[in-house]
């Protein structure tokens, strides 16, 4: 309800220039609707209705544990068919530069740690990709990841925070975070070739990072982690002040 | 000089006396991000209640407007030393946020907090 003249989409009225002036911050509208029925969209929104109310108004007793959380989906990826019982695909995550005041608290991988395909019930999991040869994954023995853990029936979470800060620190262009995805017939059935079109590891695996808004943590007069360098020495003359 | 400017400044009853819903107030406001042409991209809320603070602010600025005790100062300036001098308006005086989930250009899906939002109340100043 707007007043009391009814009002339709405000987008298309020419004669509101503060209306023109904000569309233009807005992404350009020839962006696809993004479709709910998607899992990762499924997700957020769950994620979403866990976190704030109906009108929008985060809860009091949300236990996000940040203000700014990204999903990031792994860039497209050719599929390669393999014969026997494993199927390991390698998957990249770009990760953009951190926005000014927004430090990076955790990180998180989520998959589907069970998948069906072509009738062939599959078991999977992620790991951190070690540097051994360039293009493969090898099955790394569990060494350099944490333990995941089961969210739900669907999804298995494992943390992957050291691994995007190291390449946040280390890499100034160009970030990529590239894990293994691996996947394995349940009943170990050699031998029978499997076609992996890729799509599925698309999308059921995914990148969550939660970001904390560190302006507020300065008012708060927090101690903060060495990633926020930068950001000190931009303002340091102000935060002396105010711890003072 | 205050002495006889304040005989000319209307007694407590006649400020009284104005109706009470032209008096700085809280006022529900409330639209989607449809009607902003923003549902491509804004999942979630899907309607946005910022409201906003109108009404007139008394020359004397009593307790329950909130008011920081130099408002009134701006009273006195604007009428025994410059009439350019802003007076006290109704603007708003406290802030909830508001959780967003939206799609960014590059495919990536935010859920993000963003701070001060919604006015939940009112002040002259």
């Amino acid at each position: 309800t707007v007043g009391e003249r009814s009002t339709g989409p405000l987008a298309e009225a020419p004669t509101l220039p503060l209306i023109q002036e904000l569309l233009k911050e807005a992404p350009d509208k020839q962006q696809r609707k993004p479709q709910v029925l998607e899992r990762p969209m499924r997700y957020m929104l769950e994620l979403y209705q866990r976190s704030a109310d109906a009108h929008g108004h985060p809860r009091e007793n949300r236990t996000i544990g940040a203000t700014m959380v990204r999903l990031v989906r792994p860039l497209a990826n050719v599929a390669k068919p393999l014969k026997g019982p494993r199927h390991i695909q390698t998957l990249d995550f770009p990760l953009r530069p951190n926005q000014v005041a927004y430090q990076l608290v955790r990180a998180t991988v989520i998959y589907h740690h069970q998948l069906q395909l072509a009738g062939f019930q599959l078991s999977c999991h992620v790991e951190p990709w070690v540097q051994k040869s360039p293009t493969n994954c090898s099955p790394s023995l569990g060494r350099g990841s944490s333990k995941p853990s089961l969210l739900s029936e669907a999804w298995t979470e494992m943390d992957v925070t050291q691994h995007v800060q190291k390449r946040l620190r280390n890499h100034k262009r160009h970030r990529i975070l590239r894990l293994c995805f691996m996947c394995q017939h349940q009943k170990g059935s050699a031998g029978q070739e499997l076609l992996w079109h890729g799509t599925s590891s698309l999308d059921t695996t995914f990148l969550l990072l939660y970001f904390n808004d560190t302006h507020k943590s300065v008012q708060k007069a927090k101690l903060l982690p060495g990633g926020l360098e930068e950001f000190m020495e931009r303002d340091s003359s102000l935060l002396l002040r105010r711890a003072r | 000089q205050a002495g006889s400017i304040a005989s000319k400044i209307p007694g407590p009853s006649q400020e009284h006396d104005r109706p009470e819903s032209n008096q700085c107030s809280l006022h529900h406001f409330q639209v989607s991000f449809h009607q902003l042409g923003w549902d491509h991209w804004i999942i979630a809320p899907n309607l946005y209640t910022p409201n906003y603070c109108k009404g007139a602010c008394p020359r004397v600025l009593h307790y329950g407007l909130n008011s920081p005790n130099h408002a009134i100062i701006q009273n006195l300036v604007n009428e025994l030393v410059n009439q350019s001098v802003p007076r006290p308006s109704c603007v708003p005086y406290k802030y909830v946020p508001i959780s967003i989930l939206m799609v960014e250009a590059n495919g990536s899906i935010l859920y993000k907090e963003y701070e001060d939002m919604i006015a939940q109340a009112c002040t002259c100043r």
